[in-house]
């Protein structure tokens, strides 16, 4: 065993047929960033709850991941975020759930774990306890892309579709194409 | 989604995920990840972060079933990770994949899906970046 730091993006359908060149050579280069990030913090001998906040930073402010800025909409058209982080010492642990206006929802949990008694706090409790602990609050209009309203609108255009023919079982409405958390 | 697993010079490991659901999700819909024991956990011997359908890793509480099954059953992270996210989690109907990495610096990154973003780096600072099958 030789490794210190791993990342993942997010998994679904994802496939080289669909992907460009320069899309994939984004993802790459975001990625490779995320590591170097959290990889400097342990050099450095900061704790692995550091790095792993840095490294989880890097992907939240890049637009390509279901994330912070480039997260995906709900039915209302609007981005609600969860995160959640623990201390593998200790057993640790601060979660977030529902929020639309901190920036970096991973550091929320974070300072739920070291800075609250609780575990876990949800919507505009946890947005107010980020504003009282520091963390930077944007307008929820900081978190859109094009890209994900887009693939909102064709999936709501899918799903009239098939209300209209019916197909409304659970199985069925696969909440498209990236019906991955 | 988007998740991390760390090692420090202590031989701490740590564990964040961070996603903004599903699209289209209903309005309250949480999914796996803030979740800890499901999306999100570390203990002593191993870090864990999914990524997938949601309601399918809490109803399977994946991440504390990895770490249960080296824990007790005595499997290696690699065999823990695979049996849940390969065969427990597609058995309920769900899929999805989830990084892994132990207390002595070794990783499993198995998915069921067509692809998972993912990425190592070694204490020697080595970096491999993957995303296809």
């Amino acid at each position: 065993g030789k490794y210190v730091l791993v990342i993942h993006g997010g998994a679904g359908t994802i496939l080289k047929s669909q992907m460009t060149p320069e899309k994939e050579e984004a993802y790459k280069a975001a990625l490779t960033l995320a590591l170097r990030t959290g990889y400097n913090k342990l050099m450095a001998g900061e704790s692995s709850i550091s790095a792993v906040e840095a490294a989880v930073i890097v992907m939240e402010n890049s637009p390509l991941f279901n994330a912070g800025k480039g997260a995906v909409f709900t039915n209302e058209g609007k981005n609600e975020l969860d995160a959640a982080i623990m201390d593998g010492s200790n057993l640790m642990a601060g979660s977030v759930a529902g929020v639309t206006t901190i920036k970096n929802p991973i550091s929320a949990a974070r300072a739920i774990m070291e800075k609250s008694e609780h575990v876990m706090m949800v919507g505009s409790g946890a947005e107010k306890f980020a504003l009282e602990a520091g963390l930077e609050i944007v307008d929820p209009k900081y978190f859109w892309t094009k890209e994900r309203w887009d693939a909102l609108q064709q999936i709501k255009k899918q799903d009239s579709i098939k209300k209209i023919n019916n197909q409304t079982d659970k199985k069925s409405i696969k909440l498209g194409s990236e019906n991955h958390d | 989604t988007v998740g991390a697993v760390a090692l420090d010079n202590k031989g701490n490991l740590a564990a964040a995920t961070s996603t903004g659901g599903m699209t289209n999700k209903k309005y309250g819909r949480v999914g796996d990840a803030p979740l800890i024991g499901v999306g999100t956990y570390a203990n002593k011997l191993v870090g864990i972060s999914c990524t997938g359908w949601g309601e399918y890793f809490i109803r399977s509480v994946v991440a504390h079933d990895v770490a249960a099954l080296m824990e007790y059953k005595n499997m290696t992270v690699e065999q823990a990770a695979t049996e849940v996210i390969m065969k427990k989690v597609p058995a309920l109907g769900g899929d999805g994949g989830l990084i892994a990495l132990d207390k002595d610096g070794n990783v499993a990154m198995p998915f069921n899906t067509a692809g998972m973003y993912r990425g190592t780096i070694t204490k020697q600072g080595k970096i491999e970046v993957l995303i296809y099958k």
